[in-house]
């Protein structure tokens, strides 16, 4: 049968390539006769043999002793699917094409595959098809596809690269945790593999970041949805070891990346995963050295980084959607009816299910607050840069003050969510760190919230305590707002009434 | 209803990926107990780092024929070590990925016979490049024209002579005597003959 | 709460000197330090 037939030459294939090296002619020559013969010339042909050599590569792993090369096959058609990138003239089909009909073909079989086994599916053929893929893709794109003679197929490949990575990165995103669990560990070796995550951090453009950013909130809304207060189950800590891991990588090596995409990686990270929000907005960019935030002589406005707007990679302004109108006619010229109109849309149709820390369930757009907050301290930055400073260090200026309606239109819920969006843009020295620290300096000792006056005190300083009183790291930030409230002579934290009158929360803001 | 789609090859994996976007469009509450073996089953089988390592399908023979002892190990030992890198180093090239692992480490305790044995006897591997990269640390360059490698001496000469410095040239003799030989008086540094590394 | 990170950063390789400061995601092993007892072969380019 030609399903026979196919099993045949990828066999052949698999032998060839324990014999002679990869560069050597006849393994061009075996791809030559492959398609001369009409094994892989047309699409129902390379749909076929893809078949036939991911089904093998799984069931030659699957027959293995396990102590002696599982992988053999597995690599081998890994090295074919390069080497048919590589060496091909692509009429028809693109590049892009060619590798996603592969990809597709070997999604089915794997669908298939763990449909069929359940339980008893093992994830480590596939994974490494795809680990070896990135290792021969690395091998064989190194220095610019300098091993390529021809000039023009070489600027060919050069621009599929980026397209090669995102084009793997879209499957991932297919195979993540909540689709197929039973691939789930491999799922995050996968996209933390060395010849992956460093590459689409680094590629030309932040051309890699977008699908990044999908992949590792692919990775948060698993966890999100799997921890529930009590019962985690172990598999799920084990990710989460994981992935706190990888954050610190990412940390290390590409601080710019969390700096720059802060906003999406907090919409869906569960909001008792306290450490690993701290781990995300307490990167810094590389080389920026941090005035000690203890420091007592610290004047936010005398630090000279705080003039630099960081970059923010998406806009949260696409996520305002219908507010967005209302919100920037608000900006430029106030009125309560916008105002009112931005406090009455904060609200979802109905409750869903989330784990803070003294509340289980949420009922407003969490991710609508955020994104109001966001851009509104965007644009007060830019604000700034085109006209004063005093422009926006004002609490009479709108963008305070639409800030400030939230909070007293808003129920506590409201402005919990509120503090806790202004928090999350109190990081690293920057032009949005330190607006955000003149408005919730002002928040606390303002006295325009009448009765509501002790609820927003006490919110503002659970928000701050609760970042600080984890492990660090802490955000610099942070450390500074909290430390000047703490030595605020306008309004002493002690006597507040939620202070004073739990031994518990004295004694720790004592000792702070 | 594609027509690409009623390919008989997709089936049943197709229905089976199907059921998987429902999954991603309607998450469960809470995990089903199906789902929590399969996520068991999948830490079980997590792939480890010799699952990620690079694949080698042809083992390269030794490049040049030279006898080495059958006693010796075919794996190369390729243990973790997170010891910190010393600070003392300088050099550009010790602060590069490879300056942290035990391999490169390990390179940097070799003699120069131990480095142009590994340089010349394990072509196209990583080896190689870490004997490369060793020997550039040290000083040497490779010529591209006579494959060998070279060291330019400096001697500081005492002062008062003309020039207060003297410059030899040395290279390795791979092909003959496998030693370091001086290059003659008539030898010439050409930087375009070098490989930049 | 969290955890102390010092031995986590200390698995990954990661110095707390600011001058120091290597890549590691280039020579990642593993997410889990169970899985990542042998070191990975990284990238690297050997000239013709």
């Amino acid at each position: 049968t030609n399903q026979e037939k196919m099993f045949l030459v990828f066999t052949e294939w698999v032998k060839l390539l324990q014999r002679v090296p990869d560069d050597d002619v006849k393994v061009t020559v075996f791809i030559r006769q492959m398609m001369d013969k009409g094994v892989i010339k047309s699409t129902e042909n390379v749909i076929q043999f893809t078949k036939a050599a991911i089904e093998l590569s799984v069931g030659s792993f699957k027959e293995s002793d396990p102590a002696s090369e599982v992988f053999i096959a597995a690599d081998a058609f890994s090295k074919l699917i390069v080497k048919l990138l590589v060496v091909q003239v692509f009429t028809s089909l693109s590049r892009s094409e060619y590798l996603k009909l592969m990809l597709s073909v070997i999604t089915i079989v794997f669908s298939e595959d763990q449909g069929m086994t359940g339980n008893s599916f093992n994830e480590r053929p596939y994974f490494r098809l795809i680990s070896s893929l990135l290792c021969q893709w690395e091998e064989a794109s190194a220095h610019n596809f300098i091993k390529v003679q021809d000039q023009s197929y070489r600027n060919e490949l050069i621009d599929f690269s980026p397209e090669f990575y995102n084009i793997i990165a879209s499957f991932l995103h297919a195979f993540q945790p909540i689709a197929y669990p039973g691939f789930s560990f491999a799922w995050i070796t996968l996209i933390s593999h060395r010849m992956f995550l460093p590459k689409m951090l680094r590629l030309p453009g932040k051309a890699g970041w977008s699908k990044l950013v999908l992949l590792f909130t692919d990775l948060l809304k698993f966890m999100a949805q799997y921890t529930k207060k009590s019962d985690v189950p172990d598999a799920v800590s084990v990710v989460y070891k994981g992935a706190l891991r990888v954050f610190l990588a990412v940390a290390n090596d590409a601080p710019g990346f969390l700096v720059e995409n802060h906003y999406e990686l907090l919409n869906n990270l569960p909001p008792v995963y306290m450490q690993l929000r701290n781990v995300i907005l307490s990167a810094i960019p590389k080389n920026m050295v941090l005035p000690n935030p203890y420091d007592a002589e610290l004047r936010i406005s005398d630090v000279e980084a705080c003039q630099h707007v960081p970059n923010v990679y998406y806009d949260p302004v696409q996520d305002l959607k219908s507010l967005k109108k209302p919100v920037d006619n608000y900006l430029r010229i106030p009125s309560a009816s916008l105002s009112r109109m931005v406090s009455t849309s904060l609200f979802k149709p109905g409750y869903e299910k989330d784990t803070g820390i003294g509340y289980d369930s949420v009922s407003v757009d969490t991710k609508l607050i955020n994104a109001i907050v966001l851009h509104v301290g965007i644009e007060a930055a830019l604000e700034k840069d085109k006209t004063t400073a005093t422009a926006i260090f004002n609490t009479k200026s709108s963008y305070y003050t639409l800030l400030t309606s939230m909070l007293s239109d808003g129920n506590t819920e409201v402005r919990f969510h509120v503090v806790q969006a202004i928090a999350n843009q109190l990081r690293f020295p920057n032009a949005h760190t330190h607006w955000f620290n003149y408005v919730l300096k002002n928040f606390f000792i303002s006295e325009d919230w009448g009765q509501d006056t002790a609820e927003i005190q006490e919110i503002i300083v659970r928000t701050l305590l609760e970042r600080v009183v984890t492990n660090k790291p802490h955000c610099w930030g942070i450390v500074v707002t909290f430390t000047e409230l703490l030595r605020s002579s306008e309004c002493s934290i002690m006597t507040l009434p939620f202070v004073k009158d739990i031994p518990e929360i004295e004694h720790i803001i004592k000792h702070l | 209803e594609y027509s690409a789609l009623q390919n008989p090859l997709f089936r049943p994996g197709l229905d089976y990926w199907l059921e998987t976007k429902r999954t991603l469009l309607q998450p469960h509450d809470t995990m089903p107990a199906e789902m929590a073996a399969q996520l068991e089953s999948s830490l079980l089988n997590c792939p480890d780092s010799l699952d990620a390592d690079t694949p080698k399908l042809y083992q390269t023979p030794l490049s040049l024929p030279h006898p080495t002892s059958i006693f010796f190990p075919n794996e190369t030992i390729r243990l973790v070590s997170n010891d910190p890198v010393d600070p003392s180093k300088n050099h550009q090239k010790h602060n590069d990925i490879y300056s942290r692992t035990s391999m490169g480490r390990i390179m940097s305790k070799f003699d120069l016979d131990t480095l142009f044995f590994i340089f010349y006897h394990y072509q196209g591997t990583y080896e190689q490049f870490l004997a490369a990269r060793e020997l550039t640390i040290r000083g040497w360059q490779f010529n591209k024209l006579n494959r060998c490698w070279f060291y330019k001496e400096v001697e500081k000469l005492p002062p008062g002579m003309e020039q207060s410095e003297e410059i030899s040239w040395r290279y390795f003799d791979y092909q003959k005597s496998w030693l370091a030989r001086r290059c003659g008086a008539d030898f010439v540094y050409r930087e375009e003959e070098f490989e930049r590394i | 709460l969290g955890i102390d990170l010092t031995p986590v950063l200390q698995s990954l390789g990661i110095s707390s000197n600011a001058n120091g400061r290597q890549r590691v995601l280039d020579t990642f092993p593993s997410p889990w330090v169970e899985t990542s007892r042998s070191e990975v072969e990284p990238r690297f380019f050997v000239p013709e």
